[in-house]
């Protein structure tokens, strides 16, 4: 499972300067730490990305929308209600994928290229939570399988 | 270029040794500004039979080396000794060749030589510089330009994907030397998609999570219009959204049943940033 203080060592790692020559990284300087997220001013944003994602499933891009079922930050419900708003006709209705025999979440496929699917047990970030049950879920993105 | 980038191998890494090449380094995206992406590219064991998948962490403003590829998909995870690396058997260049880009400039080991940058960054600049980088880096490894292309990410990065795939369709026949970026999916995670409706799901997971009070969420009911951006600007709505969002101050937010750091011993905390 993932580890709540992984930042501290990931930080500790990445300011280490051996680490950094052997990444080929340009450090500036012990007045300006690796940081795992600086703040920025971000005026130039959209409300939504709706528009994008609909231009791209009409080219005939894959979309995979998928939602760690315990992320508070930006929840599931985000997600559901997001793909709702694009209105998609369903393909294949809501139904468990599994791995090691267990529900690994839910999925529904829509017309037009795009797939919800949640990831039980997982995170914001799916990957550290969810590790076997994230492989799996882009394995089968990558190969283009249900 | 490409063989300079190549890492021998990184402090701490499990002495049984890898299957895999690793590389890392800048790409300029923009030679005035003196504008330099850093990129940190993990093959797959058989690399050429997989495809190319750039992933990218959200913020914006966080970076893709350090909680994408340490802490998520990488090959390696970092021991709380802050030296030794362990491999994590999960990582996704069992399946793909996995390039995490810092993007946009100021993000991790990303610079640029015109500090004016750091004040007006965003989505569109953000794109532009991801598009370019993209077609500079495919001149450092040609092997990969005619590979299938997957865009991934999770939060803020649910812009960043959407929009560089925009700009690859946008300009895919104005490429030069022979590149053709074969792009065939992205994949999203926990993802900023809709601002109105992400706002309302996070509030609703709240009150159906047992995290605030009927009250509290009956306020929101009544005071908020998420139909509309303006639906959400008023006095009474911003008071009880306020109030639900003190949960983020009591828990994990990210992962709502997992604990928090209570290490007294790691000092100065490397804090995430908000979504926005």
């Amino acid at each position: 499972s993932s580890d709540p203080c992984i930042d501290y060592y990931v930080f500790e790692y990445l300011n280490n300067p051996a680490v950094q020559k052997a990444l080929h990284a340009i450090s500036a300087g012990p007045d300006h730490p690796w940081m795992i997220c600086n703040d920025f001013s971000w005026e130039d944003t959209v409300p939504s990305v709706l528009p994008a994602l609909k231009e791209l499933t009409a080219n005939g891009i894959q979309v995979l929308v998928y939602s760690g079922d315990v992320d508070g930050r930006v929840p599931v419900t985000s997600s559901r209600y997001s793909v709702n708003a694009l209105k998609l006709p369903v393909k294949t209705p809501w139904h468990p994928w599994l791995v090691a025999q267990q529900a690994a979440g839910y999925v529904e496929v829509y017309e037009g290229n795009l797939t919800l699917v949640t990831v039980r047990g997982g995170g914001h970030q799916v990957p550290s939570s969810q590790p076997h049950r994230a492989l799996v879920l882009i394995k089968y993105f990558l190969q283009g399988e249900p | 270029l490409k063989e300079k980038d190549k890492i021998t191998k990184l402090p701490g890494q499990p002495a049984a040794g890898v299957d895999f090449e690793q590389y890392s380094g800048y790409v300029t995206v923009d030679e005035k500004a003196g504008r330099a992406l850093f990129y940190y590219l993990v093959e797959a064991p058989d690399a050429a039979k997989r495809p190319l998948l750039v992933w990218f962490n959200g913020g914006p403003g966080c970076s893709s080396l350090g909680i994408g590829a340490l802490e998520e998909i990488g090959p390696f995870r970092v021991m709380s000794d802050g030296k030794t690396l362990f491999s994590n058997p999960f990582a996704w260049n069992r399946v793909a060749n996995v390039l995490f880009l810092e993007s946009p400039a100021g993000v991790g080991f990303s610079y640029s030589n015109t500090t004016s940058d750091y004040d007006s960054n965003g989505d569109t600049q953000t794109a532009e510089d991801a598009y370019v980088f993209l077609v500079n880096w495919l001149e450092r490894f040609p092997e990969y330009k005619h590979r299938d292309l997957f865009l991934a990410g999770e939060s803020y990065a649910g812009h960043f994907a959407p929009q560089l795939a925009h700009a690859i369709l946008r300009y895919n026949n104005q490429l030069p030397h022979g590149i053709v970026i074969n792009l065939k999916g992205i994949a999203i995670g926990n993802a900023a998609i809709n601002d109105l409706t992400d706002n309302k799901g996070m509030l609703d997971f709240f009150w159906t999570h047992a995290l605030i009070s009927d009250e509290n969420h009956r306020e929101i009911e009544q005071n908020c219009d998420f139909n509309v951006a303006e639906g959400i600007k008023n006095p009474k709505c911003d008071a009880a959204i306020e109030k639900a969002k003190l949960v983020m101050t009591q828990i994990d937010i990210y992962n709502i049943y997992g604990p928090l750091c209570y290490n007294t011993s790691l000092v100065d905390p490397p804090k995430k940033s908000s979504v926005k």
